[in-house]
């Protein structure tokens, strides 16, 4: 048996050792509750640098 | 019979044999009797070009007969098919035009036996949309007296009796049936394994993957120096194994010191003394099964299909045989999983018997072919079965066996209550963990999605990367899984999760994101395995095709969530523990999986 979740385009960042594992057609073993990955911040957020990061030079 | 001899359509007969002889030896001797008949390709099905032998001794009356039901002259115009019957196997043409004069040119493989049956029994019928098959006339044809009667022709003309009385002729059938050169019967066997454990496609086989396929063989001592056989098999040196090369070794070897004890696919003992057996064994079990099922013109009825063989379709093979242990028939294959909590690459055993039968029915046209003609239903019928039988309270007993046959895998400690506990088996399949067992990430941030089971997993940013390393399946879409009810556009160019879970998993599903389940859809389907194997097949189509439940949660952080359900062999049945409108929090559990169709 299998579960498949689907994301809307865009809504997830999934983990990139998940990402990688699978871009070698290799299964990563995991166990529930792992974290599987973030929301994406929403397009403007990405867009726009974050002010807190930023310093005056 | 009831034969008479006509001219033969263009056929050529060598003098000599341009083979060695000693490539004719079987059993231990040379065939002296065996002629060899080439016959031209006419590019309208009669004659494959192959070369094939006639027999002119009952002694050699084992291998594979080539039978070609040719054409036929009938009383009146209909559409016409013909079937033809020899012990347990039957094959059938393709339906005719409408015509008095059916013409078929069908060429079926079957098995010919040593003190085997040899009466083929061949029926005609006619088929319409008003009296479907209508059986207008039969002969039965000796193959042992026709391969061993001397001709001039390699084709005969036999009368059809009506089937009601034996006096009334009603029509005649062309046939022709030769032997199939023994050391075609092996070549083909070679290009039909190296196929299946050629796990690259690049034709020839590496060094692994030459190991996996002796390890499969079954033969210990074999397994132990297969460097060896490797170096010998590659006469050319260039560090693969080819077809022929594999072809070579394979008659060469078997001959002074078998390789094949067991047959890869069935797990049956064979019987080394008797190389020719031990190659038809293997070609038919990889073309078609064990050989203990019907074949009839490539479809297989759930009445005749062997209950053995549809078993070994999933990774639930094993399930079956774990009393007896894994490396019965053969060696134990692995699969390669990433463990992400150790971070190390750890191997799942697998029957590599189960394997490459997967890989010969997933794989192939052919094997998909057998299971789109009957035995999908079969499959669910099956999976029906072992599900009465796992809520039955017989099934507890079974619990302690399958524990310590995954001990390394399962741990009890974490299982809510104990064993004897359980009433049944699919309780203990279903069996929950205790508060705490599995610790949800990031519990107080629903901006961070969690696994929602135990379980291999893939996942991917897009489509586009699913299908380019994983889900091979031709006609696999956002739309197919997620079903007509559901629309697709809010999830086009998704990103793609896949929880896989094996058959010694937890099999309780959880919430991989807090919010409320907006709907659920079934979706009725087959239940076709989910192993890889299938799912990297470009001929299944596993996810769009089978049985499965769609879920979708709203989310404030993600959006919606299509949640897929999807069953599979054995583990059909699939619940839930929340409903529409329910508020879930990620890492609830929100249902599982259990035996049944």
């Amino acid at each position: 048996s299998t579960v498949i979740c689907v994301f809307e385009k865009g809504a997830i960042q999934i983990d990139e050792d998940l990402l990688v594992n699978s871009a070698r057609s290799l299964e990563t073993l995991v166990s529930v509750g792992m974290k599987l990955g973030v929301a994406a911040r929403k397009q403007s957020e990405i867009d726009l640098p974050n002010l807190k990061n930023c310093v005056l030079e | 019979g009831h034969g008479s001899s006509k001219s033969p359509p263009e056929v050529e007969e060598e003098s000599h044999l341009s083979r060695p002889k000693q490539k004719l030896h079987i059993h231990g001797h040379q065939h002296p009797h065996l002629r060899r008949i080439f016959r031209r390709s006419h590019g309208n099905g009669y004659g494959s070009g192959t070369s094939c032998l006639k027999l002119v001794n009952a002694e050699d009356f084992a291998g594979i007969a080539l039978l070609t039901l040719i054409s036929a002259e009938m009383k009146f115009k209909d559409k016409w098919l013909a079937c033809v019957s020899i012990g347990e196997q039957t094959f059938r043409t393709e339906i005719s035009d409408h015509t008095e004069k059916p013409v078929w040119n069908s060429e079926k493989k079957l098995i010919l036996e040593r003190n085997g049956p040899h009466v083929a029994r061949i029926s005609v019928f006619e088929t319409n949309r008003i009296s479907k098959n209508n059986l207008i006339g039969y002969c039965e044809i000796d193959l042992l007296e026709f391969l061993t009667r001397d001709l001039d022709s390699d084709f005969e003309v036999f009368e059809l009796f009506d089937p009601s009385s034996s006096d009334i002729i009603v029509g005649k059938i062309s046939i022709s049936c030769s032997v199939e050169d023994p050391i075609e019967t092996e070549k083909s066997f070679a290009r039909r394994i190296l196929s299946i454990v050629d796990y690259n496609e690049d034709g020839q086989l590496s060094f692994s993957e030459f190991s996996e396929l002796i390890k499969a063989f079954g033969n210990q001592v074999a397994a132990n120096k297969k460097e060896e056989l490797f170096k010998a098999a590659d006469k050319n040196g260039d560090g693969v194994v080819s077809m022929d090369e594999l072809a070579d070794l394979l008659s060469i070897q078997q001959e002074k010191e078998p390789l094949i004890t067991h047959c890869p696919v069935c797990g049956e003992i064979l019987e080394v003394s008797d190389r020719l057996s031990t190659v038809v064994h293997l070609s038919i079990c990889f073309d078609e099964g064990t050989g203990n099922q019907i074949m009839t013109g490539g479809f297989l009825t759930d009445k005749q299909a062997s209950y053995g063989w549809m078993f070994k379709l999933s990774e639930w093979a094993h399930f079956s045989a774990y009393d007896v242990g894994l490396n019965f028939g053969s060696s134990a294959s692995h699969i390669l999983v990433f463990d992400r909590r150790t971070k190390r690459l750890v191997e799942e055993l697998i029957d590599g018997k189960i394997v490459m039968s997967m890989r010969a029915i997933y794989q192939s046209k052919i094997g998909l072919q057998l299971i789109d003609k009957g035995a999908k239903e079969l499959l669910i019928s099956i999976s029906e079965k072992q599900g009465r039988k796992m809520n039955a309270a017989e099934s507890a007993k079974d619990i302690p066996q399958f524990v310590e046959f995954f001990k390394d895998q399962i741990n009890l400690a974490e299982v809510k209550y104990p064993l004897e506990n359980f009433k049944t088996f699919n309780e203990f399949f279903i069996r929950e963990l205790k508060p705490g067992a599995r610790p949800i990430a990031f519990m107080e941030r629903d901006d961070v999605a969690v696994c929602a089971a135990d379980s291999r997993l893939m996942a991917f940013k897009n489509i586009e990367d699913s299908l380019r390393f994983w889900i091979k399946g031709k006609k696999f879409s956002i739309q197919g899984l997620l079903g007509k009810e559901i629309s697709s556009s809010t999830f086009v160019d998704g990103s793609l999760v896949i929880f896989r879970l094996a058959p010694q998993d937890y099999h309780r599903f959880h919430v991989p994101v807090s919010g409320t389940v907006e709907q659920f859809v079934n979706v009725p389907g087959n239940l076709y395995t989910v192993n890889p194997i299938a799912v990297n097949s470009e001929y299944c189509n596993v996810f769009t095709e089978n049985k499965r439940v769609v879920s979708i949660i709203s989310t404030a952080e993600f959006g919606k969530v299509a949640f897929v359900a999807i069953g599979a062999t054995m583990v059909g049945s699939i619940t839930f523990l929340k409903k529409e409108g329910d508020s879930v929090k990620k890492g609830d559990e929100f249902g599982y999986f259990s035996f049944g169709g």
